[in-house]
């Protein structure tokens, strides 16, 4: 059986809420080391894929591979239910029909129980290959949210080059055209405002502003964001979460035929 | 002109 507990119900809230524009219904795979998600959006362009690994809970207990089939429009009105600070508690059977979602607060005695039926999900995992990526950009996650908000504005796709010099984000429209730079930066008062760029060899690559300003929901998830890029491969963007956790958005790049 | 690609040209089954 799965018993997993989360100090904050925000966490699994905010994570809910930066994926459900993507994905409808997914799995969670629950087993020992964790809670894992992979999922891809219904045009197959981009892919959710989450950790939440068991030291991310306490306790966490799951002794064997439990698939939770969630529809996250379900899931998303039972979190609704949770506040924010409240203690919230998974658990499922080995071969559940339901998943059991208790939300304690820490401050009164208030205790809530809510079941949410489960689907029968049948997924198509694909495999993510360990990539070395060319380029990878460490920067504040809402001035990656800005940035693509802005761009948006103008255009459907984003061109991110990165060169020495420095990461351009540019995009041409109707109305005109737009970039945004940004060089390697260090804030001494504020390490969250640091820039950094890793680069092996020159990136170009073009993205859809919508997928990535989807993606960006999930910028309460973490101060930081980081972007892997390589030519012609999925660009890799990436919150860090707590305990080592994650979530990770992958997107297909356009490429000339 | 550039295309959209899919994910599943780049990644494979596991």
């Amino acid at each position: 059986m799965l018993e997993a507990r989360l100090e904050q119900a925000n966490l699994l809230k905010k994570v809910v809420d930066s994926i459900t524009n993507l994905v409808q219904d997914c799995n969670f795979d629950c087993n020992d080391s964790g809670i894992a998600l992979q999922a891809m959006d219904n045009s197959h362009v981009a892919l959710v894929a989450m950790m939440l690994r068991s030291d991310a809970f306490s306790p966490f207990r799951c002794d064997r591979n439990i698939a939770l089939g969630i529809n996250l429009t379900s899931l998303t009105k039972v979190l609704r239910c949770a506040q924010n600070e409240d203690i919230l508690t998974l658990k499922a059977e080995d071969a559940p029909d339901v998943v059991n979602l208790v939300f304690e607060s820490a401050e009164s005695d208030r205790l809530s129980e809510y079941d949410i039926k489960l689907m029968d999900i049948d997924q198509e995992h694909l495999g993510i290959p360990d990539t070395e990526y060319a380029a990878s950009i460490t920067m504040p996650s809402a001035e990656f949210q800005r940035i693509t908000r802005d761009l948006l504005a103008l255009s459907e796709s984003v061109s991110i080059e990165c060169t020495k010099e420095g990461v351009k984000f540019s995009c041409q429209g109707d109305i005109g055209s737009g970039s945004v730079t940004l060089r390697s930066h260090t804030n001494v008062d504020n390490e969250d405002r640091n820039v950094s760029i890793d680069l092996s060899e020159p990136v170009s690559l073009m993205f859809s502003l919508k997928y990535l300003s989807n993606f960006c929901k999930a910028s309460g998830l973490s101060s930081r964001v980081k972007l892997s890029l390589s030519n012609e491969v999925p660009l890799l963007v990436e919150y860090a979460l707590p305990s080592n956790s994650f979530l990770r958005f992958y997107l297909a790049p356009k490429i000339g035929d | 002109v550039k295309t959209q690609q899919m994910l599943g040209k780049f990644f494979g089954a596991p």
